[in-house]
Formats: structure tokens, C-alpha cells, sequence
């Protein structure tokens, strides 16, 4: 879903 | 990770190093928007604070910090050690009216209203702009040095695999980030014009030109 979430991507 | 995301990296990656040889071997930024590279900084800088409060991965820790170094060793070399050759004159792009807008919607439209993820958001948006002082730099000179438009073209298919990406993580993965969504769109698109002239006329041996 699209949410606050830990950003692995760079 | 799959395969577009890390090839998206690369990409990244050797756009970031394109520049600074660039600028490096030719002891000149000509052409080259400060303004441009000063909002990349700002992005990274914005977005990569999390280096300091979660782990992810060797990878990710690495590439961050490789992409914050060389964002800001550009910068330096723009605005200090080659300030001379910087074509400030053309660089004429009104960077509040990118900074400003994007800053207003990163408060407005975010996951979370935490000062973390209202930063991480800020940087999301203004990635998806910061380019379009260096395109206007282009399109006010009429033309750019073979190696600039090498550097536009690979930070263009940069944003256009993680499209891919996200095309990808959401069949498999049910994964999906709107914010990171539309604005790698936006972001695409505003590559679009430039891919073209790039793929016929750079590709081509010839040196991108805009006609008069």
C-alpha cells in the first residue's frame, strides 16, 4: 500500500 | 531488488560521475547549471537523512553516501575551484519558484506529518523538478557539450527505470508509493523532449543543438 514505510529505495 | 532498480541505480550513479570527470578533466563547469546541482545537493540531502536513524542495507548505506559526496563535491567545484568557467550569465533559472511550490506540497500531501517524512517528501518532489534549470540553461544557449547531454541522458533513464521498478514491485510485491509514483512521472516526462533530441541528433555524432 502507500504509506509511511522504512525507504529502501535511493 | 530487481533488475530495473539496480540498473536505475547505475545509471544514477554514472550520471553523477559523468559530471564530475566532466568538470574535472576539462577544469571547466561551462554549460553546466549550478542551480541544478545545488537543488540535487539539497534532495539528497534532504532525503538521506534517515542514513542517521535506519539501516537498510551496506548497499543502500553505500550508495547514499557516495551520492551525497560527489552531489556536493559538484557543487564545490562549480561554485569554488572553477568559479571561473561557471556560466552564471545563463544560469538564470528562479530556483525559489521550484523550491517554494514543492516545499508548500510537501506539507500539504505526505505519508506522515513528521519532519522526517515532510523532508523525505520535499526531496521527492523537487528531484522531479531540480532539472529544469540545466534544461533551461540548455535551451537558452541553444546547444550543449556532448558529454552534458550524456550526463542528462543517463540521469533521465535513471527515473524512467524506477518506473519499471515500480511497475514491477507492485505485481509482485503489492508494493507501491504514489508520491515516489507521480513524481518519478512528472520527473520522466520533463527527460522527454531531451530524449528525443538525444536518440537524433546525439546518437547521431552530432552535437545537440537547438534550432534558432
Amino acid at each position: 500500500g502507500s504509506e509511511s514505510k522504512p525507504k529502501d529505495e535511493l | 531488488m530487481n533488475l530495473f532498480r539496480f540498473l536505475g541505480d547505475l545509471s544514477h550513479l554514472l550520471a553523477i560521475i559523468l559530471l564530475l570527470l566532466k568538470i574535472w578533466k576539462s577544469r571547466s563547469c561551462a554549460g553546466i547549471s549550478g542551480k541544478s546541482q545545488v537543488l540535487f545537493a539539497v534532495v539528497f540531502t534532504a532525503r538521506y537523512l534517515d542514513l542517521f536513524t535506519n539501516y537498510i542495507s551496506l548497499y543502500n548505506t553505500c550508495m547514499k553516501v557516495v551520492y551525497i559526496a560527489c552531489s556536493f563535491t559538484t557543487v564545490w567545484l562549480i561554485y569554488s575551484k572553477f568559479k571561473a568557467t561557471y556560466d552564471g550569465n545563463h544560469d538564470t533559472f528562479r530556483v525559489e519558484f521550484l523550491v517554494v511550490p514543492t516545499a508548500i506540497l510537501a506539507f500539504l500531501v505526505n505519508h506522515d506529518f513528521t519532519p522526517l517524512e515532510i523532508l523525505w517528501t520535499f526531496s521527492i518532489y523537487l528531484e522531479s523538478v531540480a532539472i529544469l534549470p540545466q534544461l533551461f540553461m540548455v535551451s537558452k544557449t541553444g546547444e550543449a557539450e556532448t558529454i552534458t547531454s550524456h550526463y542528462l541522458f543517463a540521469l533521465g533513464v535513471y527515473r524512467t527505470l524506477y518506473l519499471f521498478n515500480w511497475i514491477w514491485r507492485y505485481h509482485f510485491e503489492g508494493f507501491f508509493d504514489l508520491i515516489a509514483i507521480v513524481a518519478g512521472l512528472v520527473q520522466t516526462v520533463l527527460y522527454c523532449d531531451f530524449f528525443y533530441l538525444y536518440i537524433t541528433k546525439v546518437l547521431k555524432g552530432k552535437k545537440l543543438s537547438l534550432p534558432a
